[in-house]
């Protein structure tokens, strides 16, 4: 561990109470594909299923089972609670052009030929594009809720301090992981575009909107 | 795995 991951992991987990948090005070999943946050289960289910078979600290044990029960409470509200406010006709990108791929590459690039392995695999390529269907729907919409614009930046600045983390790990135990580095440069390239309007309006207090 | 992979991570 080091303070780079920590604070990344601390950002993951702002990310999700601050959804929470919009979706309870607003009474409205409004703004916030659903699609999405399917692939965020099927990335957190894949991806712990060691949780069943090894230990590796009270602390990730804890974050394991919080982000599996906490995504699959946000499917919860958006598709019982809050069903009315959720409109699926505005979240329309094709998440099977995101899985299909995920698997193929899994099968291909992954660090071993077992069910676990490959799974391990797809959940990191899955997570890696698994935003792009909310930010399909920011770009289609043209504007967002202020907070729905802070979830989304805590959710890219905890993959953006991966990145300082995996070059200290580089340096420090000369431990590079090649699948997870590759999908994480991915992953936060893609909110490069939702950065720049992040920093440039929501910060200086202007609301989210995207240029005509 | 081969112990390159990073499991200990979230």
């Amino acid at each position: 561990m080091n303070i780079f991951r920590f604070f990344g992991d601390i950002s993951h987990l702002a990310s999700i109470f601050i959804l929470i948090h919009k979706i309870h005070t607003s009474r409205s999943c409004r703004g916030i594909s659903f699609k999405t946050q399917v692939l965020y289960v099927a990335v957190f289910v894949t991806r712990y299923l060691d949780l069943l078979y090894s230990w590796v600290s009270l602390y990730n044990f804890v974050m394991k089972v919080f982000f599996i029960a906490s995504s699959c409470y946000i499917l919860y509200l958006m598709k019982v609670r809050f069903r009315p406010t959720n409109d699926p006709s505005i979240d329309t990108f094709r998440v099977e052009y995101l899985v299909g791929p995920c698997a193929v590459l899994a099968l291909i690039f992954n660090y071993g030929y077992a069910v676990t392995e490959v799974l391990w695999s797809f959940s990191i390529f899955l997570e890696s594009v698994a935003i792009l269907p909310q930010l399909f729907m920011l770009q289609r919409t043209g504007e967002a809720e202020t907070i729905t614009t802070h979830y989304l930046a805590a959710l890219g600045a905890y993959r953006t301090l991966y990145i300082p983390n995996w070059i200290y790990r580089y340096f420090s135990e000369g431990y590079v992981d090649p699948i997870a580095v590759t999908a994480g440069l991915v992953q936060t390239g893609l909110y490069l575009d939702f950065f720049y309007v992040y920093f440039t309006k929501v910060l200086q207090g202007q609301k989210f909107e995207l240029p005509a | 795995g081969s112990g390159q992979s990073s499991k200990d991570e979230l």
